[in-house]
């Protein structure tokens, strides 16, 4: 038994090229560095011919499979001689054993045989099913090395191309997310967490979209790839196969949905929507004379409805009047308040400016929205300044309103010139 | 206001009380005129009223915290019941000439405005000079004057006819507002009536003359300022024509001795521009 682990070397058969001895047996084991195969070839061969080389023979061997089995000098139907052909090994082993029996009737010399390492391109070597690199393979001589697509990462293994696709946080009302390149087949050796958070007092509900494959097992439940869905600290479900799961009730504001993935596999992932409902509050019915917006056949946390009044109306709030007021769905489908009542403007009664006098334009002396009065000063001596002649009106804002000045109140000022006490008018004599 | 009557209360509601005091003479001297409201704030006046007594040439005005304005008075004993007010600009006119009286017209700006009541009104201002609608006053037309100057020409003094505001000897002034109807003198007339005495006195274009020739009538010594008004035919207002300004040396009332009033017209624009800017 002799070993030869050098890149090249010689083998040849013992006292070549004088004739081998009887009943001898020998055998080579050439190893070379992996990366590597090895090739040989004869260059002298001659050996005693026998029906199926049952008396002396080479056999060539690759971890006891056979690459060849020699005897002769020349080929003939039962019998085969290297001839100029290279033999391979399909790794960096290749076992040479040279028989010989107990008779050598024609003194036959041997062989003399040559190896060499010879770089294997595994990269090539490979079916499609066996790729060594999930994305691409770069040889080099005595080996390969891996690498990835942008935007993926090369995993430990050295082979798959993983992803990080973790943190993803979703705090919309509502959205989707999906698995990485769907519905290209998603990355291998990945752990995706996608995270939704949406306030407090409302619950997340999934919709997986019908296309759903995830690499499965026919009978164990989701052994290599799964979707997890986690809400409120509990797993709701690890989901896997070529089957939606459809709807996912959640009942949590809070929902981790995972993706796991082995380092096999060609599926095309998966993709989900997901809508948020809150708790449900009544329906709200307008105040007289007032308006709410929006109007809703129902309203849930979160929604909020504005109560105006129409024209010539306030909303009473207490003792507050207010232009507007907001209502607010709460988390436990109550409103923040009432509706509250739209009043009908007062604008109270006016101002009057020092030396002047109000004349009400109803016999009720109405100070409420739409009412009208006049202003005038006492006597002749004094005018309004200025001189208006146009009544205010109680405007819809609640104040008395001059199509003159506005908002503005004229004064009283004296007409210059005019004693208040006349003159005695003379006698004529 | 000499052979005058009593002004009911309410009958000249522009009129105001100056009481002036002029710490810069030696010694200390007070004295008091009138003037007419025009607005919340403004009062017309003559100048030299204001005029402090300086031995300059330099026409200086008093300083504000020497003049105090009464509004709505009536008897100047309830000067303690009427409307005070501070004054917080003096404004003579550029042109006032000490000498001659020329120009003789001043504003005076009181520090807050007043109320305006039954009792406290403003006075209209005329057109100015050449608008016909309101005229310049007319010779022979009647006028109205009044005030709490001297009403007696017997217990006038002599040596201050010249200056007929200076002095406020209770004596001799009125308790209670007095008032007078006095003519508008033909402006030769009244040129002919000073030039003939011994000192040279100079009527200008911006005074005029009211009064009667026999005298009996006249203004006096602390009318000073007070506002010579007459009445608009159509609207029955008054407007101030003059301000009382000087008068012959002779006792007030005097005959042909008229008294002079600053011809007010002529200063429309410069009143309106300060109170304008106000």
């Amino acid at each position: 038994l002799s070993s030869a682990s050098e890149m090249y070397g010689t083998v040849r058969s013992p006292n070549f090229p004088e004739a081998y001895p009887r009943d001898t047996e020998l055998r080579w084991n050439i190893s070379v560095p992996r990366g590597y195969h090895v090739q040989l070839y004869f260059t002298h061969f001659d050996l005693e011919p026998s029906y199926l080389c049952e008396y002396d023979f080479v056999k060539v061997e690759v971890e006891e499979v056979v690459l060849g089995l020699f005897c002769g000098r020349e080929e003939s139907d039962t019998e085969q001689v290297p001839g100029m052909g290279a033999l391979s090994s399909s790794n960096n082993l290749l076992s040479l054993l040279f028989h010989s029996d107990f008779s050598d009737q024609e003194n036959h010399a041997g062989f003399l045989a040559h190896y060499a390492a010879v770089d294997v391109d595994e990269c090539q070597e490979r079916s499609d099913e066996e790729q060594l690199c999930d994305h691409f393979c770069h040889n080099f001589i005595g080996g390969y090395y891996c690498s990835c697509r942008y935007g993926y990462l090369l995993h430990t293994d050295n082979r798959t191309c993983r992803v990080e696709c973790s943190g993803g946080v979703y705090r919309q009302r509502s959205g989707g997310f999906s698995s990485v390149d769907h519905p290209l087949p998603y990355p291998k050796s990945s752990d995706c967490s996608y995270s939704i958070q949406v306030e407090e007092g409302l619950v997340v509900e999934l919709l997986f979209n019908p296309t759903f494959d995830v690499e499965d097992h026919p009978d164990l439940p989701c052994p290599y790839d799964y979707v997890q869905v986690i809400a409120g600290g509990k797993e709701l479900g690890r989901y896997c196969g070529g089957r939606s799961p459809g709807r996912v009730v959640t009942k949590s504001h809070l929902v981790l949905v995972n993706f796991h993935t082995d380092d096999s596999g060609d599926n095309l992932g998966w993709s989900l929507t997901y809508t948020t409902t809150g708790s449900q509050c009544p329906v709200l019915l307008s105040p007289a004379n007032g308006l709410l917006n929006p109007i809703q056949s129902e309203y849930s946390f979160r929604d909020h409805v504005l109560v105006t009044c129409l024209p010539g109306y306030k909303l009473r709030k207490g003792e507050e009047y207010l232009d507007h007021y907001q209502l607010d769905c709460q988390k436990d489908g109550s409103w923040s308040s009432d509706v509250p009542q739209c009043q009908m403007v007062d604008c109270g009664n006016p101002e009057v400016p020092p030396l002047a006098r109000v004349v009400f334009g109803s016999h009720d002396n109405s100070t409420r929205f739409g009412a009208t009065m006049q202003l005038s000063c006492e006597g002749d001596a004094f005018q309004l300044q200025p001189n208006i002649t146009s009544s205010y009106n109680c405007s819809e804002g609640g104040i008395w309103t001059n199509s003159e000045l506005g908002t503005d109140l004229p004064t009283c000022i004296p007409v210059c010139g005019l004693p208040s006490r006349p003159l005695a008018q003379q006698q004529r004599r | 206001v000499v052979g005058g009557r009593a002004a009911p209360p309410g009958l000249v509601p522009w009129q105001v009380l100056l009481a002036v005091e002029d710490a810069s003479r030696v010694p200390a001297a007070r004295w008091f005129g009138a003037g007419a409201l025009l607005s919340e704030r403004w009062v017309l006046t003559a100048a030299h009223v204001l005029h402090s007594q300086r031995r300059d040439a330099s026409v200086v005005p008093l300083e504000t915290e020497h003049i105090t304005v009464f509004l709505g008075l009536h008897d100047v004993r309830d000067k303690h019941h009427s409307t005070r007010r501070s004054v917080d600009q003096v404004l003579l006119h550029p042109d006032f000439q000490p000498l001659n009286y020329n120009n003789d017209i001043a504003l005076l700006r009181l520090d807050r405005p007043v109320r305006f009541t039954g009792l406290i009104r403003p006075v209209c201002l005329p057109k100015p000079h050449g608008q016909d609608d309101w005229p310049t006053p007319l010779p022979n037309t009647l006028g109205l004057v009044a005030g709490w100057g001297i009403s007696s020409p017997s217990k006038a003094s002599s040596g201050l006819t010249f200056h007929p505001s200076l002095t406020s000897d209770p004596n001799t002034t009125s308790e209670t507002l007095q008032y007078v109807k006095l003519p508008v003198v033909e402006q030769a007339e009244c040129e002919a009536s000073y030039a003939s005495r011994s000192l040279a006195y100079n009527i200008t274009r911006n005074m005029f003359c009211a009064g009667f020739y026999e005298g009996g009538r006249d203004t006096c010594l602390g009318d000073s300022g007070g506002a010579f008004v007459m009445q608009d035919e159509g609207q029955q207002r008054w407007a101030v024509f003059g301000l009382v300004s000087w008068g012959g040396p002779e006792d007030c009332g005097s005959q042909r001795v008229y008294g002079v009033y600053t011809r007010v017209s002529n200063y429309i624009s410069w009143i309106l521009t300060h109170l304008d800017t106000d």
